[in-house]
C-alpha cells in the first residue's frame, strides 16, 4: 500500500497514480521519501505564472528570467487566447505542490521550479544561448518543449552560440557534473517529420523524450527517429486522456498534450534520480535513462533487440521511463568513465549517390595502441554533406558491427528541398553499450522517383563512448564495497558493515528508509545522508 | 526559408567589457552585456538598424570585420521556434 497525495486532481493523473499498469512508477519513489528536494528545474518557454497557487511555494526566482524584456520577472504575457500558457503548464507537471488541496501533484513536488520567458518574443541565437546558460551553477535541469518547425520539411538546429551554451553546460554546469537538458522530441508526426532533422533533439547534449498514449500507442503527433532516448505518457486522440497540470489564471487543466507534456514528466523523474544521487553527471543520467526505460506496453512495429540485448524503437527509444527503476539504479550507479570520441572520415571525395548505395567502413583504428579507446558506445553520429534532387526521398540508415540497424532519417514526403544536407549531423542512441569495432554500413536509398540524383560530398562517422565494458557491469545493485563509514550526529566516525539497508552511491551512503510522504518537511541530514570517504565528483 | 535579420549582433571581443564599450560607442551600438556569464561574447544592438530585414546590414558587417579586437561576430537572425 503506497501513500498517495491528497490533491483533488491526483485521481486524474492516470500516468502515475497506479490507475494503469505499468505507469511511471512514481508513487513508489515518493514512498521512499524522494520528492525532488534540493533539485532546481527551469522551464524554457513562454514564462511561468509564478504566483499560481500550486507553483508559488516551489517557485525559484533564481531559476527564472525574462529574455524577451530582459528583466527578472518571467510572468507570461497574457492574451485573450491564453497562448502563453505553455510554460506554466509544463512547470506544473514537474513541481506543482502536493497535498495543498489544489490541482494535481508534480512529479518532483518538492523541487524548486523556475521559468524562462523566451519563446513569445524575438527568438535569436543569443536569446536561446542566454536562456540555456542561465545560472548554470544553480539550475540542475533545463526542460525545453519547443524547437524548429515540425513541418516535415525543415532541417534546423542550434546556432553557434546555443551550441556553445550546450557545450559549456555539460562541461562546467552543476559544478562540472554537467547541466541536464531535457527536450521534447517533436510533434511532426502528421507531416512524417523526423526528429533527426532537429539539431536540438539530436544533440548528444540533450536527452530527447518521446510520447505514448495511455494505451501505449504511438500518438498521431509523434515523430519516429533514432535520437530519442526514452518515452513518457502524453495524450493521443481527442478521446485519450491527457496530462494534468497548472494553467494560467491560477487554474488547473487536464488537457496538456503533445511531446511538450512528455519532456517535463521526464525532467521530474530525473529530478527524483538527482535527489537520490546528486553526483550523477550528464552522461551518467543518459546511461541510467537507457537502463530505466523499458518496452512495457508500448506498441510499435519496429521494436528490435540491439547488439547488447536491449529492445529499442525509433518511436520510443528504449521505452517507457520507470522512475522507480531510475532511482534504484541512480543510488548505486558507479560513475561513468570519461567520454571518449573517435572520428573516422569515411568518404572525402564527391561520390555520386546511386539509387541504393552501401558505404562500408571497418572500424578498427578506434584504439590507442593495444588499449581500445572506446569499448562501449554511447552516441553515434554521422556527419555528412550531400546534394540531392529531392532531399526527403533519401532514406539514410546505419548498421553497426553488432547488427543493429538504425534509420537516421526516413523518407519525408513533404521535404522537397534540393539543398541536400550541409554538414548535417545525424545521431542514434540505438547502439548504446555496443562494441564499435567491426564493420559499419551506411545505407543510402532513394525512396522516391527513380530519376532522383545526388552526390555525397563527405561522410564522417563520430563515435562516442567509454573505455569500460559497460555490459560487464552486474545488473541491479553495484555495490563496490559493503563497508560504509557512518558518522553520528557529532560527526564521530563509526565503521559498519553493510547492513543491507544501505548502499554506496558514488561514495555517499544512503540509508534507504524514508517513512513519510509529505512536502516541505526537513529531515535531519543524518537520517538521510551520511558521507563516506573519499568523495570524488565524477568527471564527464 | 530566407533568414530574417534583426538589429542585434553577437560579438566576441579579445579584451572584454571595456573593448565592447569602446566599439559600441564608436559605431553607435548599445552594449546589452555578456551573453555567457563568464566570457567574451557580447550582445550589441543598433537602434539605427531595422528591427527585421531580409538582408544583413553590410555596413556594420564591414566595420566589425575591420576591427582587430573583434574575433568573431554574427548578425542575429529570427529563429522560427514552435511549442510542442
Amino acid at each position: 500500500s503506497l501513500v498517495s497525495p491528497t490533491d483533488p486532481w491526483f485521481s486524474k493523473q492516470w500516468y502515475m497514480n497506479h490507475e494503469i499498469q505499468p505507469d511511471h512508477n512514481i508513487l513508489r519513489v515518493w514512498n521512499q521519501g524522494l520528492t525532488g528536494r534540493g533539485v532546481v528545474v527551469s522551464i524554457l518557454d513562454d514564462g511561468i505564472e509564478k504566483d499560481h497557487p500550486d507553483l508559488w511555494a516551489n517557485y525559484d526566482p533564481l531559476a527564472s528570467y525574462d529574455f524577451n524584456d530582459y528583466d527578472p520577472d518571467p510572468q507570461p504575457r497574457y492574451t485573450t487566447s491564453d497562448e502563453n500558457r505553455h510554460g506554466t503548464r509544463c512547470a506544473g507537471e514537474v513541481a506543482s505542490t502536493a497535498n495543498n488541496g489544489f490541482c494535481g501533484t508534480g512529479v518532483a513536488f518538492n523541487a524548486r521550479i523556475g521559468g524562462v520567458r523566451m519563446l513569445d518574443g524575438t527568438v535569436t541565437d543569443i536569446v536561446e544561448a542566454q536562456s540555456l546558460s542561465l545560472q548554470p551553477q544553480h539550475i540542475h535541469i533545463y526542460s525545453a518543449s519547443w524547437g524548429p518547425e515540425d513541418d516535415g520539411r525543415t532541417v534546423d538546429g542550434p546556432g553557434i552560440l546555443t551550441r556553445e551554451a550546450f557545450r559549456r553546460g555539460v562541461t562546467k554546469g552543476r559544478q562540472g557534473l554537467g547541466t541536464l537538458f531535457i527536450w521534447a522530441s517533436g510533434n511532426g508526426g502528421l507531416h512524417y517529420d523526423n526528429c533527426n532533422c532537429d539539431g536540438y533533439t539530436n544533440s548528444i547534449h540533450t536527452l530527447s523524450v518521446g510520447s505514448t498514449t495511455r494505451q501505449g500507442r504511438v500518438p498521431w503527433y509523434s515523430e519516429a527517429c533514432a535520437s530519442t532516448f526514452t518515452t513518457t505518457f502524453s495524450s493521443g486522440l481527442a478521446t485519450d486522456p491527457q496530462i494534468v497540470t497548472t494553467d494560467l489564471h491560477h487554474q488547473c487543466t487536464d488537457k496538456h498534450t503533445g511531446t511538450s507534456a512528455s519532456a517535463p514528466l521526464a525532467a521530474g523523474m530525473i529530478a527524483l534520480a538527482l535527489e537520490a544521487n546528486p553526483l550523477l553527471t550528464w552522461r551518467d543520467l543518459q546511461h541510467l535513462v537507457v537502463r530505466a526505460s523499458r518496452p512495457a506496453q508500448l506498441q510499435a512495429e519496429d521494436w528490435k533487440f540491439n547488439g547488447v540485448g536491449r529492445q529499442v524503437s525509433h518511436h520510443y527509444g528504449y521505452g517507457l521511463l520507470d522512475a522507480g527503476l531510475l532511482v534504484d539504479l541512480a543510488r548505486v550507479w558507479v560513475p561513468t568513465q570519461p567520454q571518449r570520441k573517435c572520428t573516422i572520415r569515411v568518404v572525402h571525395t564527391p561520390t555520386p549517390i546511386l539509387p541504393r548505395m552501401l558505404v562500408a567502413k571497418n572500424v578498427s583504428a578506434c584504439s590507442e595502441g593495444p588499449r581500445r579507446l572506446i569499448r562501449s558506445l554511447e552516441h553515434v553520429q554521422v556527419q555528412l554533406s550531400l546534394s540531392y534532387s529531392r532531399r526527403g526521398d533519401l532514406e539514410i540508415s546505419l548498421t553497426s558491427p553488432m547488427g543493429t540497424r538504425s534509420t537516421l532519417v526516413a523518407i519525408r514526403p513533404l521535404d522537397i528541398s534540393g539543398q541536400g544536407y550541409n554538414n548535417w549531423i545525424f545521431m542514434s542512441t540505438h547502439y548504446w553499450d555496443e562494441d564499435p569495432h567491426g564493420l559499419w554500413m551506411l545505407d543510402l536509398e532513394n525512396k522516391g522517383y527513380y530519376f532522383n540524383t545526388g552526390t555525397l560530398h563527405y561522410y564522417t562517422l563520430l563515435l562516442y563512448g567509454t573505455a569500460e565494458d559497460m555490459t560487464a557491469r552486474p545488473p541491479g545493485h553495484q555495490v563496490t564495497s559493503r563497508t560504509c563509514v557512518q558518522r553520528d550526529t557529532e560527526g564521530l566516525r563509526q565503521e559498519s558493515e553493510g547492513d543491507g539497508q544501505s548502499s554506496i552511491v558514488a561514495w555517499l551512503c544512503v540509508l534507504s528508509s524514508w517513512p513519510t510522504l509529505n512536502s516541505h518537511t526537513h529531515q535531519a541530514v543524518t537520517t538521510g545522508w551520511v558521507s563516506c570517504h573519499p568523495v570524488i565528483p565524477a568527471r564527464a | 526559408l530566407a533568414p530574417i535579420y534583426v538589429s542585434s549582433w553577437a560579438v566576441r571581443m579579445t579584451q572584454g567589457y571595456q573593448e565592447a564599450e569602446r566599439l559600441s560607442r564608436k559605431f553607435g551600438f548599445v552594449n546589452l552585456g555578456q551573453i555567457f556569464p563568464d566570457d567574451q561574447f557580447f550582445h550589441l544592438r543598433h537602434r539605427g538598424v531595422a528591427k527585421q530585414s531580409l538582408t544583413p546590414h553590410w555596413g556594420h558587417q564591414l566595420r566589425l570585420k575591420k576591427e582587430p579586437k573583434v574575433q568573431w561576430f554574427e548578425q542575429q537572425t529570427l529563429r522560427r521556434r514552435v511549442k510542442r
